[in-house]
């Protein structure tokens, strides 16, 4: 690996970053989303963090861009350059700027936004190239088989940690595929809270931070997996999820938009907005949601509010919100997130869940979250 | 007099060679020079310069390997610093 000339790196650890303008090339939170995950790829070896600002000066100025574009580096067309960035400091320094005339893409044909964007970012951070082939700075694009097996390598770590050092002395820094943090110890610690729940074709999706757990009920099979493995343009740290099984299809969602999933494949058309289901504007994100195939209604928690939506007319009904409470005696925590197995409600809040009895109209048992985790 | 189609298209690939070497090895620009003096001390030693770097055979020769890899697609930042 290689420093700019001079070393120049960040003198804090918290920097900002903001995304200027976006490629027509993919929908928006497929960028919010390749960008994230390229921070956090510098984020998880280092003790930076990154947190995203909207409006104004950030360290960290993201942009798409053709041609002359106001530095004195400009883009050239289609392939060779796809994209620059400067070193560590004020102003275009930390920019990273990409060019709108490649064919940005989420997947490994065309030019990855998200491996593009972890060796950019590198540079904003203080790393030079890399003469190892097998680095991320290396300078040629290198596209990949399998973008979930996407690792530094050891000389990417070693160069970022000559400037930043470590996330903390005594954590090892992982250099090839380490399990994720909720691998079985964090999967049965009794505090796990969980981000959303949703059934799909008859086995059950367990979402937490950047993975899941795939629970079958045939086999009581575990598996765990990056969300990103089978839905690249999704978000991590979910809101909410749900299938409607008519439709074959589970709903993803995370703060004020959603998308529709079918088997490994993101839907045309998405993400679209909230309230396009008729919330009102007030609601800037749900807690959970399920739907009842039997009644074709979906139930939507907000706080201790629901609303209901009708899955025949496509729209929310009248007389909502109600109380959850109130039609869920029993139920009056905040909701992470609910699921239905066995005829009964699981409603998750925070280490507990509660398995409540929708014709007894009563909460049943308490458990705990992974419960189902066979710990 | 006009160039026939293979003189031009070595010129434009000489051309390509300049800027690649002049972007990221810190060739100097010297444009006029550059097909004259390929062969010449300082633009042998960018060239295998660049191919130490890029893992390529260190040649010091514009072999058809180091020509496939300046077309490749890569980061507009140099290799080597100034």
């Amino acid at each position: 690996f290689t420093t700019f000339p001079n070393m120049p790196k960040w003198r804090k650890t918290q920097l900002t970053y903001r995304i200027v303008n976006y490629t027509p090339d993919l929908p928006r939170d497929a960028v919010d989303s390749a960008i994230e995950r390229a921070l956090k790829v510098w984020e998880e070896v280092t003790p930076l963090t990154f947190s995203r600002l909207y409006e104004g000066e950030a360290d960290i100025m993201i942009s798409f861009a053709v041609g002359e574009h106001g530095d004195f580096y400009r883009f050239d067309g289609p392939g060779n350059v796809l994209a620059h960035a400067y070193p560590p400091g004020q102003g275009i320094y930390g920019d990273a700027h990409f060019d709108d005339d490649e064919q940005w893409t989420m997947e490994t044909a065309g030019t990855n936004l998200f491996l593009v964007a972890v060796h950019e970012l590198g540079h904003s951070l203080g790393l030079f190239h890399s003469a190892n082939m097998e680095a991320v700075m290396y300078p040629l694009y290198k596209s990949l088989t399998d973008l979930a097996q996407f690792r530094l390598s050891q000389d990417d770590v070693d160069g970022i940690q000559s400037l930043y050092g470590s996330p903390s002395d005594d954590t090892p820094v992982p250099t090839k595929p380490v399990p994720p943090t909720h691998e079985p110890l964090a999967m049965c610690d009794p505090a796990l809270s969980l981000d959303a729940v949703s059934t799909l074709r008859g086995e059950v999706l367990f979402f937490k931070d950047r993975h899941f757990w795939r629970k079958s009920f045939r086999t009581h099979e575990l598996e765990f997996h990056l969300i990103s493995s089978f839905w690249p343009s999704l978000p991590s740290d979910l809101d909410a999820a749900y299938e409607v099984t008519s439709k074959d299809t589970v709903f993803v969602f995370k703060g004020n938009q959603f998308w529709g999933v079918r088997g490994g494949e993101v839907q045309a058309g998405y993400p679209r907005s909230i309230h396009t289901l008729g919330f009102p504007p007030t609601v800037k994100k749900i807690d959970a949601a399920i739907s009842n195939k039997d009644k074709k209604k979906t139930y939507f928690f907000v706080e201790d509010k629901y609303w209901r939506f009708d899955e025949k007319r496509q729209s929310m009904e009248p007389g909502f919100p109600r109380q959850i409470a109130e039609d869920f005696p029993g139920v009056d925590t905040k909701i992470d997130a609910v699921f239905e197995a066995f005829g009964f409600y699981y409603f998750f809040s925070g280490s507990s869940q509660l398995e409540f009895d929708p014709n007894a109209k009563k909460v049943t048992h308490i458990l705990k979250s992974n419960s189902w985790f066979n710990c | 007099y006009p160039l026939d189609g293979a003189a031009r298209g070595q010129d434009t690939s000489m051309e390509l060679v300049q800027q690649y070497l002049e972007n990221y090895y810190n060739l100097p620009k010297d444009a006029k020079q550059f097909v004259r003096r390929r062969d010449s001390g300082p633009v042998v030693k960018k060239i295998r310069e660049m191919q130490k770097f890029l893992g390529l055979e260190v040649t010091g020769k514009l072999d058809s390997d180091t020509m496939e890899v300046i077309h490749k697609p890569r980061c507009g930042i140099p290799d080597v610093g100034d």
